[in-house]
């Protein structure tokens, strides 16, 4: 997106636009970023990996998504989680090589329960049943 | 995740780099509400007897997740009663399946001895509820205790165990109490005993002051004063899969209003 920024401080000065400055299709915007295109990874995360397995009972760890490479969408205020996923399913299915499916349904995301120790070697059973999407898309 | 919640082998299991680790334990801390990341006293590194305890209740819920994944699959509804648990009365597992958290309390204070010489025998119990989130309601809390078989001790004795909630204590005598329970059991019985305390937990969580804990005292068949250890309840010496403990189910009596954004 910065690279589109720098274009558009050219388009400004210039009094005729480039030719396919503006008119860069998305296929085309991305091939050229072909190296860093949003790319969506499978990771598992393993409390144990991260030495917590003396405080976190069960699970052992679990399963994530996220993406690396230039994601064409950034998150900010003006863009909720909904109208992110809607966006980023819309680019994807113009471009589905390169631009991956949304990370997430905003709305439902699997339950988990989580059995750990505090501070006072008290016991906790938490159950996350509705856990709402603080973020979407491909991130 | 396929649909009953096992990791496809086809995950990629790398090592974080330590950024991205750090970024993940902020992640996950967020996640679970957690201020910091907790430094638990573990004693040798073993569980004791609320660890197992609530792992049970764990693999309870996570087999029943599984099977309603699959029951919703496969369009049948799973009953969870199972003898190993437990949690096999109905009650119980309805107060589990209710509850959006349970937690167990480590058990603070433990006295054996006898404060004055008129005094019957008695063990004294402190929880500490001060840890528990702003909102949550208790639904069901039990405090559990161990018994061994003494009957080579006391062949063919009873015991009648009571359990009080002290309402005062004095200096110079003997702590106000209120009878919650009383219990005759044979000396061969050994397992875990479970009191009902939700009143007494409810009272607690509303005002702390009046967190003054739980006596238990027995009673021989005589009506003769004994020492609890010697009737065969476990305490803070014995074994550590049979610590008494007490837990708590809860469930959140404020509803969040989530923020516009």
């Amino acid at each position: 997106s910065t690279g589109g920024k720098r274009r558009q401080q050219n388009r400004n000065r210039s009094t005729q636009p480039q030719d396919g400055s503006m008119g860069l299709g998305v296929a085309d915007y991305n091939n050229s970023d072909q190296k860093t295109a949003c790319r969506r990874h499978e990771l598992y995360v393993s409390f144990r990996e991260l030495g917590w397995q003396d405080w976190i009972i069960a699970p052992e760890g679990y399963a994530a998504n996220y993406c690396d490479g230039e994601c064409s969408f950034p998150l900010n205020a003006h863009m909720n989680a909904t109208n992110h996923a809607i966006v980023q399913t819309l680019v994807h299915l113009m471009n589905p090589e390169n631009v991956p499916k949304p990370c997430c349904a905003p709305t439902k995301l699997h339950a988990i329960s989580v059995l750990y120790f505090d501070d006072n070697s008290n016991v906790i059973l938490k159950k996350y049943k509705n856990m709402v999407v603080r973020a979407c898309g491909c991130h | 995740l396929d649909g009953n919640n096992e990791v496809h082998p086809g995950f990629i299991q790398r090592r974080l780099r330590t950024h991205a680790k750090r970024e993940m334990q902020r992640e996950i801390l967020s996640i679970l509400g957690l201020p910091h990341r907790p430094r638990p006293h573990l004693s040798h590194g073993k569980f004791n007897s609320a660890p197992l305890f609530m792992l049970d209740l764990y693999n309870t819920i996570s087999s029943d997740e599984k099977s309603q994944v699959q029951g919703m699959l496969d369009g049948y509804q799973s009953t969870l009663t199972t003898q190993s648990s437990p949690l096999a009365t109905y009650q119980e597992t309805a107060f589990l399946n209710d509850a959006d958290m349970v937690m167990s309390f480590v058990n603070l204070v433990e006295y054996d001895s006898k404060l004055f010489p008129q005094q019957r025998h008695h063990k004294e119990f402190k929880f500490n509820l001060s840890q528990i989130p702003k909102g949550e309601a208790v639904t069901a809390a039990e405090f559990r205790l161990y018994k061994e078989c003494v009957s080579h001790t006391f062949h063919n004795e009873t015991f009648l165990l009571k359990v009080y909630q002290v309402v005062k204590e004095h200096s110079d005598r003997e702590a106000d109490l209120f009878l919650l329970e009383s219990r005759r059991l044979w000396a061969a019985e050994e397992g875990w005993l479970e009191f009902d305390i939700t009143a007494t937990s409810n009272l607690w969580l509303m005002s702390p002051v009046h967190n003054l804990g739980l006596q238990v005292s027995m009673e021989t068949s005589s009506g003769q004063s004994i020492s609890v250890k010697e009737a065969g309840l476990v305490g803070h010496d014995g074994a550590l899969e049979k610590q008494p403990f007490m837990v708590a189910f809860f469930r959140i009596s404020e509803v969040y209003i989530r923020t516009a954004r």
